[in-house]
């Protein structure tokens, strides 16, 4: 089993897109995938046509009867199920206040799941109590990465942070790689900032670039992931060339 | 005085890029401007030149004693003052967990300025403890929207916050305007996404768009506003006729 925590705090980088086209990539290759949905605004779970929602991550936050075959739900694409978010998700943090072990919530849901199961776990853009249950319960991160000049800036953070979980509790957790997003190839400036990525992090990089292409908003509307609305773009390519790398970084470890 | 609130709980939609742009793009009209960074994250702070933060918006809400003059630091624009915030910000909500009006932290500060000041603050993306603060401190609100399909969904959302807010404590609050940003004018899709802005706000939507252009994130690198950076860019020219509308409208009211 692999439990693949989505992060980055800056706004609008491309973690939910990552996390719908990688998994259903992945199932597409056969694999049996699991998104589940931490952000309270739940755009992985609207896109996953998931909307009418009973029970959903904030009762598997809250409660300790609720497990996660409660909550799941099937998805459009065949082979990837999804665990469902709801706005409520976001007072679970403040319930779970004077709690004992709550950044645990989501590691405990995950104990005992099928053999050969790849979580992949979607976070809000903060560097909250949601995030930090989500870098808890995973052992690989992924870094979705803009390529921009603030992105920079915030990946110092976010990465202190990776540590901070690893010192105080997951010391299991691992960098799985940055993938660089939204990659306007018309510009100097995007292949400067990757460069300067390669530069920092060097194979830490993911080979495949995520272009930026207005295919992604015709996805969204019609809630399919682009991988399956349009499988010959540009962007469907490299998520599922993504795949790829996520599957052979998983085999080296 | 003028209070405006730029707020969208969605990541990435140009909400900082607003803040300091219209900030700029006022001042060189001769408005007096304060901008407020609110986001933990401290975009609005780095991009202002603002690094060595001694007291911040953090200082503002947790300590009684500590006024905005204490903590505006100056910025590369003439005429525009910021507030800094650092990540330390991020803790202030559960610090204040159960106090007497926590929402009213930022309001209070603000109460003394001089006649003709314009305070535009920046807020996370989310809507949580510091957005409605916010959006309890100001009297009106500027809601940045990306054209694609999950902007509109969000800004539903959005909207009944503003009046969640409107309803438990700050009756002012009215929505100053809705802003397309991120334009893609290579693209139907946009234009599209526009329209049913239109369809269902009518004349809250800004005539003015805000197009997709790289100058922004060179404008960010310089930590330079693209207005002052590249005047003649479509962008810096949006925002100044941006300027303009804000000024209109604060007339018409
Ligand atoms: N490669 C791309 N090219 C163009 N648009 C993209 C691309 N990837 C994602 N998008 C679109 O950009 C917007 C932001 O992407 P997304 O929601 O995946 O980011 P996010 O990091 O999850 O945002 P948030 O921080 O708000 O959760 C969405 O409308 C999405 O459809
Ligand atoms: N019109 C534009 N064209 C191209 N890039 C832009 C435009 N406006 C902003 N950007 C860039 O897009 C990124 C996101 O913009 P910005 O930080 O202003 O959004 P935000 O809503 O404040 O994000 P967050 O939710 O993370 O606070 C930044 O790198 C910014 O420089
Ligand atoms: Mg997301
Ligand atoms: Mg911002």
């Amino acid at each position: 089993m692999r439990v693949i925590a989505v992060a980055n705090q800056k706004g609008g980088v491309g973690k939910t897109a990552t996390v719908l086209n990688l998994g259903a990539a992945l199932a597409d290759v056969g694999e049996r995938v699991i998104l589940v949905d931490l952000d309270p605004q739940a755009n992985l779970t609207a896109i996953s046509g998931a909307d009418e929602v009973e029970l959903s991550t904030r009762d598997l936050v809250l409660s300790p009867d609720v497990a996660l075959r409660d909550i799941v739900q099937p998805t459009p694409v065949q082979g990837v199920l999804v665990a469902p978010s709801e706005y409520t998700l976001a007072a679970a943090e403040a319930r779970l206040a004077s709690e004992e072990r709550r950044q645990w919530r989501v590691a405990d849901k995950l104990a005992d799941l099928a053999e050969g199961t790849i979580v992949i776990i979607d976070t809000p853009p903060s560097l909250g109590f949601l995030t930090i249950n989500a870098l808890t319960a995973a052992a690989e991160v992924l870094l979705p990465v803009q390529c921009s000049y603030l992105a920079m800036k915030g990946l110092q953070q976010l990465l202190r942070t990776v540590e901070s979980v690893r010192e105080h509790g997951n010391p299991d957790l691992r960098v799985l790689g940055i993938l660089a997003t939204m990659f306007d190839g018309r510009t100097l400036h995007a292949g400067e900032v990757r460069d300067r990525l390669i530069a920092h992090f060097g194979d830490q990089v993911f080979e495949t670039i995520i272009p930026r292409t207005v295919a992604f908003d015709y996805a969204t509307v019609a809630a399919v992931p682009l991988v399956h609305y349009r499988p010959e773009s540009p962007g469907a390519q490299a998520y599922r060339k993504l795949a790829q790398e996520v599957l052979e970084r998983g085999q080296a470890s």
